[in-house]
């Protein structure tokens, strides 16, 4: 199926990149494998400007408000939320956990953060993800080069500052490779 | 090349643009 390509409309401000809108939900009943991986997760939509995002945004549930075992992942256009992609495949991801009760509200900074270009580390930035889960809830961005630690310590340092982190927040670095060596996304 | 960058503040100061509804 061929798209028709996303622009900016006219008075709008336009992004640096476009970005694609996903969702996942885990159906019980399934593996949790590659295949069902790739069959349970939807593309809601591509937004090239703020306000196509807004747009977008709003109409989507808060991922505080999601019950289940379910993700919301925003990936630059064309960068699908696998770790198996051109881009992600040499690449990793910062995770923070989060309690119970702050997973909207962070999301929306990161995501702030991420389509504004506060992260200033070049192409590296792949996407941001909220893992919606039964005792925590769980952010990551996903960059392209796990093992280039000038990138991965700026985005760790920016994340500590576009989303005012407590103090006492564990953040790990964990690189797809292991992911999918072991599994398992956290 | 030159980056479209933006603030928070901004970001939420589109929102309530028409074009973004």
């Amino acid at each position: 199926v061929r798209r028709k390509a996303i622009s900016p409309g006219a008075g709008e401000h336009p992004l640096q990149y476009n970005y694609t809108f996903w969702y996942f939900r885990r159906t019980p009943s399934r593996p949790a494998n590659t295949q069902s991986y790739e069959q349970n997760i939807r593309q809601i939509g591509t937004v090239a400007s703020v306000e196509q995002f807004w747009k977008l945004y709003s109409h989507l549930v808060r991922p505080g408000d999601l019950i289940g075992h379910s993700d919301f992942h925003i990936f630059k256009e064309g960068i699908k939320p696998m770790w198996e992609d051109e881009a992600n495949k040499n690449g990793g991801k910062w995770i923070i956990r989060l309690r119970k009760g702050l997973a909207s509200r962070f999301w929306e900074n990161i995501i702030l953060a991420m389509l504004g270009e506060q992260f200033m580390v070049g192409e590296e930035i792949c996407g941001v993800v909220v893992s919606i889960r039964f005792q925590e809830d769980i952010l990551s961005i996903w960059n392209k080069t796990a093992n280039d630690q000038v990138t991965t310590s700026r985005i760790r340092d920016t994340l500590r500052r576009v989303l005012n982190l407590p103090p006492n927040t564990i953040m790990e670095y964990k690189t797809h490779n292991d992911s999918l060596k072991d599994n398992s996304s956290f | 090349g030159t980056r479209i960058i933006y603030d928070r503040k901004f970001l939420l100061e589109c929102r309530s643009s028409p074009l973004a509804r």
